[in-house]
């Protein structure tokens, strides 16, 4: 794969990802409605995926993307998923038509640049939750309790979105978070 | 050995023909 990529003169990446499209369809289970959209392994193929499908601020309340590495499905069930956590960013109603864009492509860029140095092999994948009362973007990872890992990630995602050091974003374990009632999460590591 | 590329990299050949 990888020889074939440089023949063709691409870039070839890291890791194989997979994009994954969820559409809230209630007379179906959640699963049916979680669709592999398609899988990639360059650069180039990344970019031609990106700009053939809908931005994520065009897409109806209740959707989602999901970009994660080949092999792991986007929930927590997965065995390389379950004692991991996210990294969350919650986003006011107003920077949907602002800001959620370009978050989410710098996060998707985050992923495939294996922008977390020694640590990128932590990241499982990331999710963006567009709904009503408030878009989300969290990036995934495959250990919880991983303490050094998951604040270096935090802190380079921190950074690559730009976000002031007055803006808090706070880590959850997908343990704490599938036993969580109502919508206090449970925060492991805030910066 | 990491195949790596920052932002600025990705970014610069997001047009190109081959990503379109």
């Amino acid at each position: 794969e990888l020889l074939q990529a440089e023949v063709l003169g691409k870039h070839p990446l890291q890791n194989r990802w997979a994009l994954w499209f969820f559409k809230n369809d209630k007379s179906k289970m959640w699963q049916a409605n979680l669709r592999l959209v398609t899988k990639f392994s360059t650069v180039e193929d990344f970019w031609a995926l990106y700009s053939h499908i809908q931005l994520a601020s065009k897409l109806a309340a209740g959707c989602d993307y999901s970009l994660f590495k080949d092999g792991i499905e986007p929930m927590w069930e997965d065995n390389q998923n379950k004692r991991g956590g996210r990294w969350l960013i919650t986003l006011a109603r107003q920077q949907r038509h602002t800001e959620l864009d370009r978050f989410w492509l710098d996060t998707l860029l985050c992923l495939i640049g294996e922008m977390f140095d020694e640590y990128s092999d932590e990241v499982c994948g990331a999710v963006i939750n567009i709904r009503t009362k408030g878009d989300k973007i969290a990036i995934w990872t495959r250990e919880a309790e991983n303490r050094e890992g998951v604040t270096h990630i935090g802190r380079v995602y921190k950074e690559h979105l730009g976000l002031s050091q007055k803006v808090a974003i706070g880590y959850q374990a997908h343990a704490d978070t599938a036993t969580k009632s109502g919508c206090l999460g449970k925060t492991k590591f805030v910066l | 050995g990491k195949k790596q590329y920052d932002r600025e990299f990705l970014l610069d050949i997001q047009f190109m023909p081959a990503c379109i």
